[in-house]
């Protein structure tokens, strides 16, 4: 049994959600935010057999797309307020960014 | 040390953390949401010692129950609004869902 | 590849967040809440290679600080409506409570 922790942009968690529950996968969202845009985004826990691995990555690669973010990021120099201008930094948020942890022991209680 | 993560019905989150906590365990909730009934539940992370796993079970066994569950169903065909009539199904949930992981390293930093 | 799960204060998460940021680390953020006290935290889920383990244990022991916090207790004999003294009880709530797993598979889809 494996747990699969998927970190998904919350823009694709609805078509996430739908393909997951479209090929009979089991799983878990938590609303979680991103370190670094400190924006809202999704985690997946998703228990599966260890064969089923591959399947679950698949789903979410066709469902989840990466897309391109701009961030502003203010210069460190001190200047007086109002004069300081923010240079606009692209970054590239992934699909998803995907943990497979291995699972000792799976009980449905 | 292991890490007991469970995902709970809400309407037993008093329940367990009272059993979880009267047994002197430690434990972190998470507020989470099952993928397919798209409601709020309720996930626990406890971090115990390799011998206490069993009695974590236990505690959570006895403090957390299935439950019988209705969804609605919308049949897939195409009709007229206000037409289509949803069958029930019947969805049994679990009491707790638990996944056991290994820990590799603990530390209270 | 391991994933460092680390519950840490709320007071400690801003610090906690830009010595991560600083030190070019990747995460994610959970709000959680203790079991015990039933107040508020955030659960840092940090994917890191192996050999930068150590590194993020250091980050986040030098901006997460351990504190005293005091919780009343209520005697468990019944006593008439208004009556009970409750007396507070001290707790030490450490820095972070930190938990590294094993990942088997690491993808950024
Ligand atoms: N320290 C850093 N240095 C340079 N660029 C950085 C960076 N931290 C983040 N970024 C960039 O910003 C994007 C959004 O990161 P964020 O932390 O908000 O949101 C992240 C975070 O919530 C999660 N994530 C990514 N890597 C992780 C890891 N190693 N551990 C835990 N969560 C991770 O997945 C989301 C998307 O990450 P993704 O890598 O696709 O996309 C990242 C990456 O392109
Ligand atoms: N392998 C797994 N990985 C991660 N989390 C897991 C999991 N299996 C269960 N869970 C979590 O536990 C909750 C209860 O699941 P249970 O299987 O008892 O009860 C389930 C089950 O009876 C049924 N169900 C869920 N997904 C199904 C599916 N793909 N096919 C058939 N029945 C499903 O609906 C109930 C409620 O499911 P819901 O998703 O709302 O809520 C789930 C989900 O949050
Ligand atoms: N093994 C574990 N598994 C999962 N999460 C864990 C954990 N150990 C600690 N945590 C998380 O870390 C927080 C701080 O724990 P700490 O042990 O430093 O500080 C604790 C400790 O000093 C005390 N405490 C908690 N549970 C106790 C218990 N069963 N018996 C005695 N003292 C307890 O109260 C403080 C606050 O606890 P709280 O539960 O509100 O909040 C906890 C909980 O969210």
């Amino acid at each position: 049994m494996k747990l699969v922790i998927a970190v998904i942009q919350d823009k694709d968690r609805r078509r996430a959600t739908d393909a997951l529950l479209e090929k009979g996968f089991k799983f878990t969202n938590v609303a979680s935010t991103g370190g670094f845009l400190r924006e809202g985004n999704v985690t997946f826990f998703v228990g599966v057999e260890d064969d089923q691995v591959d399947k679950v990555m698949e789903v979410l690669s066709a469902s989840c797309k990466a897309r391109e973010q701009f961030v502003n990021v203010f210069p460190p120099t001190i200047e007086p307020i109002g004069t300081c201008i923010p240079s606009p930094v692209r970054v590239m948020v992934g699909g998803a960014t995907v943990f497979v942890i291995s699972v000792d022991k799976y009980a449905r209680i």
